[in-house]
């Protein structure tokens, strides 16, 4: 089963 | 004080096309070097990066950095009013809270005026990584619109595959399936022509509503670059004479 991931858990805040 | 003029209203109509039904609200960040916008929709899934380069306007003035707050539907509507054709000039004094749009008409001399209100928004914007990826497909952007609405008939998501073979779209649908394959166009380059570079074997699922989204960008371009690396963020680009759209797209992994 695959989970949709969050562009937060790539690219960090400034 | 922002003033720029855009030759032809047609290429912001286009790009909020592009953009409405990602994000609601947005600052379009002006500066020198021209205009940016960087927002990502509600669910932190997918982020659209606009920049439009001053030397894309037939004029370009902006003394300082200055961030337009702006609800996307509304000014979808004001940009309604404005012919394909029109010029289209925009104008926003420092600390105004409305933003002006003048659209002249090329063949007469209708002039019309319209102001949007402009508001404060609080938006977080992300570092993105310079990233090597390891995968890049060049194509159609009408190829690719064909593919992400044909596959999202069937199921939520695509499997994309880089090798050596080309690149394959892959739809795993409960009542069907479907896969699509391009393989590398050895006689015809971009546009009409598809180009892969591959450094590494890539295998990537991807939810299919923020692609069929992405490609409502074809209007803007003829060709769509995709780079993928495993496990990364995919990114869909779409290069025009002012500047470019692009989107990252999270993708699904296995737990």
């Amino acid at each position: 089963k695959l989970k949709q991931k969050s562009l937060m858990s790539f690219f960090g805040k400034p | 004080m922002l003033e720029a003029r855009l030759a032809e209203a047609a290429i912001l109509k286009r790009l909020l096309d592009s953009i409405k039904e990602l994000v609601t609200d947005a600052n379009f960040e002006c500066n020198e070097e021209g205009i940016n916008l960087q927002a990502m929709d509600n669910s932190h899934v997918a982020l659209v990066s606009v920049k439009l380069s001053a030397s894309g306007f037939k004029k370009y003035r902006c003394d300082r950095p200055l961030p337009l707050g702006v609800n996307l539907g509304s000014f979808t509507k004001v940009l309604k009013c404005a012919k394909d054709d029109d010029v289209c000039i925009i104008k926003a004094a420092d600390d105004a809270d409305i933003l002006s749009l003048t659209y002249e008409a090329r063949n007469s001399d209708r002039i019309a005026e319209y102001e949007m209100k402009l508001m404060d928004i609080d938006a977080d914007t992300l570092n993105i990584p310079d990233t090597d990826y390891d995968a890049r497909v060049s194509m159609p952007s009408a190829e690719f619109t064909r593919i992400v609405r044909d596959l999202s008939q069937l199921g939520e998501s695509v499997r994309i595959e880089v090798s050596k073979e080309g690149v394959r779209f892959i739809s795993d649908g409960e009542a069907a399936n479907g896969n699509i394959l391009l393989r590398q166009t050895d006689d015809d380059a971009p546009p009409e022509g598809v180009t892969i570079e591959m450094n590494q074997h890539v295998n990537l699922t991807f939810s299919l509503k923020y692609l069929v989204n992405f490609a409502k960008s074809s209007t803007l371009s003829n060709v769509v670059q995709l780079m993928l690396s495993n496990d990364v963020p995919l990114l869909v680009s779409y290069d025009f004479n002012q500047g470019h759209i692009r989107y990252y797209l999270a993708p699904k992994i296995g737990d």
